[in-house]
């Protein structure tokens, strides 16, 4: 799976 | 974290700041839509259930207790706090926000990035933080006339969003795998119902008038 984008913003 | 960024989160944050000095300052809550406040107490706890799971940096966590906390510590001053809840415009703030919550919930469970409970809960937060302001303008239009808080509230709410935008189309360009299309979109509808506020407030500020909304 695409590696997660962590939700890095507010 | 790119400029665009973190103005917009400042921003965001002296939003928070004009609302609590208000609040405070007069101790009336008039003019502020609480269905608007609870929306986005809803909107911070349902974002940042990430919150204790992942770690992003010290400003992220701080900046999201600090959401939290404020969001809360507003709803629940207009609700409890007595000589602020005697002002509050009861009979004015009369949208039925619990239909946005639920459209937002649907739509979340329909659109999302991948189908868990943190993901969906993200994409909830995202769609309702694009529609809470509607109580708030709505209640505006009704009331007509804005008091310089309140009016300096909306505004600095609309303009983070706006940042947010810049933010995203940055990152775009400077990031190979950036795709945030949900937060993208709906950052859009949510700038695009302040622009009738946003037109109204610069013609108030150009012309040193009072801000008054058609009703």
């Amino acid at each position: 799976a695409k590696d997660e984008v962590a939700k890095d913003e507010l | 974290m790119n400029a665009f960024r973190l103005a917009g989160d400042i921003t965001h944050l002296i939003s928070i700041l004009v609302l609590l000095l208000k609040i405070y300052a007069t101790k009336s809550c008039s003019g502020i839509s609480l269905k608007t406040q609870e929306l986005y107490a809803v909107v911070f706890l349902a974002r940042y259930l990430d919150l204790f799971t992942d770690f992003i940096s010290v400003y992220n966590s701080v900046m999201k207790v600090v959401f939290i906390l404020s969001s809360v510590a507003i709803v629940w001053c207009m609700r409890r706090h007595r000589a602020v809840k005697r002002s509050y415009d009861k009979e004015l703030d009369t949208f039925r926000h619990y239909y946005l919550v639920g459209a937002c919930f649907v739509f979340a469970l329909l659109v999302h990035e991948k189908f868990t409970f943190q993901e969906v809960f993200w994409a909830f937060s995202i769609y309702l933080e694009a529609v809470a302001i509607i109580p708030q303008l709505v209640l505006l239009q009704r009331s007509g006339n804005v008091d310089n808080l309140t009016g300096q509230y909306v505004f600095f709410l609309g303009a983070y969003r706006a940042l947010y935008i810049l933010n995203w189309i940055y990152r775009y360009f400077t990031e190979a795998k950036f795709s945030r299309w949900i937060a993208c979109i709906s950052g859009l509808v949510q700038t695009a119902l302040y622009a009738d506020f946003f037109y109204y407030y610069f013609l108030s500020w150009k012309n040193n008038a009072k801000l008054n909304l058609p009703a």
